[in-house]
């Protein structure tokens, strides 16, 4: 075992557990490192997690002592630790690291052979998504370790229908070791391979366990809708199968500016092509372009007939870029496209309408002020159909693109400057192809429940699911009625659905999978995250209440959200050095960090690049 | 004045500058199938007798012809003025003001800057660089970029021009350089081995003021051994 000490240090045990119980997942990774050298050594944990988790706990263990993470406010842990934070003693424990994870890493220097031990926790809630669920476990352990195990637990009370994992660097030797089984409600997958297993080739002193580790998994789904009751929390999944897909109305509304030129054109126009040959011959749909002008293809929404999708797909393929970025223009050129549609009545009775807008850069031209952007589309929709923001790249205010899709019950949505691209916002499309249902409320018995998450849904997609979760206040309840309405492609529809309380905390008695208060917490979770979307689009007195309550929640539930940060201890030699872990915005998000492998004389792509003479 | 120039297919840029004295004209651009020529001439930082040593120049001036369409522009830090055969139109940078020609479109954002547009695909965006009030040595300049350049024919050239074709070139050894900052490197162009450095030059069109980086390859030399010929064959007698 000579190789699996790199520097001194060796990583004795490396375990990421899992449990997941009703699409809430808890996952602890622990990692124990002693120090063989006679010096003292820097032991380092490194690991990724979902940007959707909460950092829930950290615990330093060495040598016998511990050190936990304590979850502090953000502003008062800042200020309490900014003479730290000046004297460089201090920096950010958790940093943006790719499109679906960031990354933890904390140092200590272990002395000559003593051990220390990491254990980080964090907690999210799995969204269903082309119906399955999916959890993602980055892989990275660095060096050979002794004892390497990855294990998932997942209890589901509907029933597990379907279980896979995989890895992107497996390879045939690995296959056996990846135990997967599934029967009734749990399901379960091992992997731990040997020191051996783990060599990137035989005798080789690197391993390769580097890569995403993915396990999916779906639900049985007898009725459309499930509710389950632990403690005097509920939580409602719903997600009806068999119903008649909506025709849909679409608009593009697509970034042409001259920051769009070269790949990234040539990309959406791949992808907007492979879109077309998708889209049902019941749809309607118009393209509205805008770089310093705004260009209509039609100037109406056109059904997506043989001849007119022909036509389209010549429009797409001519695309050229134009100039600077009109963003206030096209959005409400396409917005009062639908608006118009809807009042000479020419689109479907029964169909659901959405706007996908795709743009790279900053407003340059015509409105520029972003406030009065998002006031203008607010007030041009009212409400009337999802907003579909995507943002292509780095070089823009992500942050408005986000408000202005909350406001508009859509969502915004990053795509990365990559090879795949096109295949990105193809998959976005995927997800919202096929609605459904439109204007979906779910409603519950009023004197009996309190605290309700988001309970209205503008459209509900095939493959997708609806969480409600709130809080029983009646004590003497029974049972709970659930009934939502919506309307179908062919008739409005009323479900209902009921749940004793009883029953459902017996179904969900199986103490070794279950940890803790699972439903308060996944209650309390995506609470906070709703409160956090609100918060985003809010102003004033409205936006500070929010906050209050989301950073007292955070709290009380001890997740590390934006609002608060989690005080790090570190024993180094006679001074305790304190770090904070934060939760880093999406919004803020600057250029992945993985880039940073591109040697130094690289090109980052900048916005806009023309053939030019200046002088500075 | 600094040129960037945009290779699209290597996703990089190349820059040089151009030394040359005050008063100076380079042809930019020269399409003899569409008639288009643009033309800049320099003017340096305003210096006193006693300041000798080297001085940047600057585009001061700009004049963008049509000869088809007996169409001219001329462009100072000052005013914009369009002749239109024996007409003469004058504006200042302080208009906004779109002027929709049959086959010339201006477009004048208030004391920052004009897009040109001579038809369907020659797009070009002067930049009015305002000097500091305080500043004693630097005077008010321009900055040329080409928007769109689909209608220029293959047989264009100069200065700019000859870079709307494509382009090949390939970075070999890159080494630290004389700023540890921006190493250096052996650049295969033209059958041409030059030593370049890379650094990043300013583009202004989107931020007038502060400018934006463009990280580029820097070929030295005014360009020796990149651009056709030498920077002294782009030298025309005078701006029309």
């Amino acid at each position: 075992a000579a190789d699996v000490n790199v520097d001194g240090i060796d990583i004795h045990s490396m375990k990421i557990d899992c449990k997941i119980t009703s699409r809430f997942a808890h996952t602890i990774i622990t990692s124990q490192a002693v120090n063989r050298a006679n010096v003292s050594k820097e032991a380092l944990f490194d690991v990724e997690l979902p940007k959707t988790a909460f950092i829930t706990n950290f615990v330093m263990t060495i040598d016998g002592v511990s050190y936990p993470g304590i979850i502090k406010e953000k502003e008062a842990a800042q200020q309490q630790y900014q003479k730290a934070v000046s004297r460089g003693q201090t920096a950010g424990l958790v940093k943006a690291s790719g499109r679906k994870t960031e990354k933890f890493s904390v140092s200590v220097n272990i002395a000559a052979a003593k051990n220390v031990t990491f254990e980080l926790n964090y907690e999210e809630l799995l969204k269903r998504s082309f119906g399955k669920y999916e959890l993602l476990i980055k892989v990275n352990p660095k060096q050979l370790v002794k004892q390497f195990e990855i294990e998932a637990n997942i209890f589901e009370p509907q029933g597990i229908s379907y279980l896979d994992a995989e890895a992107s660097f497996i390879t045939n030797d690995l296959l056996p070791v990846m135990q997967k089984s599934f029967s009734g409600k749990k399901g379960r997958v091992v992997f731990k391979p040997t020191l051996d297993q783990q060599r990137s080739c035989a005798d080789c002193p690197t391993t390769l366990l580097n890569g995403d580790f993915v396990i999916k998994y779906d639900v049985n789904r007898e009725t459309p809708g499930n509710i389950q009751i632990v403690n005097g929390y509920f939580v409602h999944f719903f997600a009806p199968k068999n119903i008649t897909r909506l025709s849909k109305n679409i608009v593009f509304i697509i970034d042409v500016s001259i920051s769009m030129s070269g790949r990234k054109l040539e990309q959406t126009k791949q992808a907007l092509l492979k879109i077309l040959e998708d889209i049902k011959e019941d749809d309607y749909l118009n393209f509205v372009l805008f770089g310093s002008d705004v260009h209509k293809w039609k100037d109406t929404l056109i059904q997506a007939t043989p001849e007119n999708l022909e036509e389209a797909r010549r429009y797409v393929r001519d695309i050229n870029i134009a100039g600077w970025t009109n963003l206030n223009g096209g959005l409400l050129a396409g917005i009062e496209m639908l608006n118009e549609a809807q009042r000479s009545g020419t689109l479907p009775e029964r169909s659901a309408s959405l706007i996908i807008m795709l743009t790279d850069g900053r407003p340059t031209k015509g409105e520029t002020n972003t406030q009065t952007i998002i006031d203008n589309v607010r007030n041009a929709i009212q409400g009337k159909y999802p907003l579909y923001n995507l943002g292509f790249g780095y070089d823009l205010d992500y942050a408005s693109l986000e408000k202005m899709a909350a406001e508009n019950n859509g969502l915004a949505r990053r795509i990365y400057e990559d090879s795949d691209s096109d295949l990105q916002l193809q998959g976005f499309y995927d997800e919202v192809a096929n609605p459904l249902l439109t204007e979906v409320e779910l409603k519950y018995p009023e004197n009996a429940i309190s605290d309700l998450t988001q309970n209205n849904f503008k459209h509900y997609y095939d493959g997708s699911e609806i969480v409600v979760a709130g809080r029983i206040t009646d004590n003497d309840l029974n049972s709970i009625t659930a009934e939502v309405t919506a309307h179908g492609a062919e008739d409005d529809m009323i479900f209902a659905e009921q749940a004793d309380v009883e029953e459902t905390t017996k179904a969900l008695e199986e103490r070794e999978y279950i940890f803790g208060d699972f439903i308060r917490r996944l209650w309390a979770y995506l609470t906070i995250h709703q409160l956090l979307e609100k918060r985003n689009a809010a102003k004033g007195e409205e936006k500070a209440n929010l906050t209050a309550k989301a950073l007292e929640m955070s709290l009380q539930y001890k997740f590390v959200t934006p609002l608060t940060s989690m005080v790090v201890t570190k024993p180094e030699d006679n001074e305790d050095k304190t770090a904070l872990a934060d939760k880093p915005l999406e919004a803020e998000a600057t250029r992945q960090s993985s880039q940073s492998v591109v040697p130094s004389y690289s090109v980052p792509a900048t916005s806009h690049r023309y053939t030019s003479v200046d002088g500075d | 004045p600094h040129f960037i120039i945009d290779v699209p297919q290597k996703e990089d840029a190349l820059c040089f500058n151009i030394n040359e004295d005050p008063g100076v004209v380079l042809n930019l651009i020269r399409d003899p199938t569409t008639g288009i020529i643009v033309n800049g001439q320099l003017i340096g930082d305003v210096t006193t007798d006693n300041d000798a040593g080297l001085h940047n120049t600057y585009i001061g001036r700009l004049g963008i012809i049509n000869t088809q369409l007996n169409l001219t522009l001329e462009v100072t830090p000052e005013k914009i003025v369009l002749h239109n055969g024996t007409k003469q139109k004058t504006f200042m940078w302080l208009d906004e003001v779109i002027l929709l020609h049959p086959s010339l479109t201006l477009k004048i954002i208030r004391k920052k800057s004009l897009e040109v547009s001579l038809g369907e695909g020659a797009t070009f965006e002067v930049v009015l660089h305002k000097k500091w009030k305080k500043h004693l040595s630097h005077a008010d300049f321009l900055g040329f970029y080409i928007m769109d350049s689909h209608r220029l024919s293959e047989n264009t050239h100069g200065l700019l021009g000859q870079f709307l074709h494509p382009i090949d070139f390939n970075i070999l050894e890159v080494h630290p350089g004389s700023d540890p900052e921006k190493p250096d490197a052996t650049m295969i162009v033209k059958n041409n081995q030059l030593t370049v450095t890379r650094g990043w030059q300013k583009d202004y069109t989107e931020d007038t003021k502060r400018g934006t980086n463009v990280p580029c390859w820097f070929i030295h030399n005014n360009a020796e051994g990149l651009i056709d010929g030498t920077y002294t064959d782009y030298v025309v007698p005078s701006l029309f």
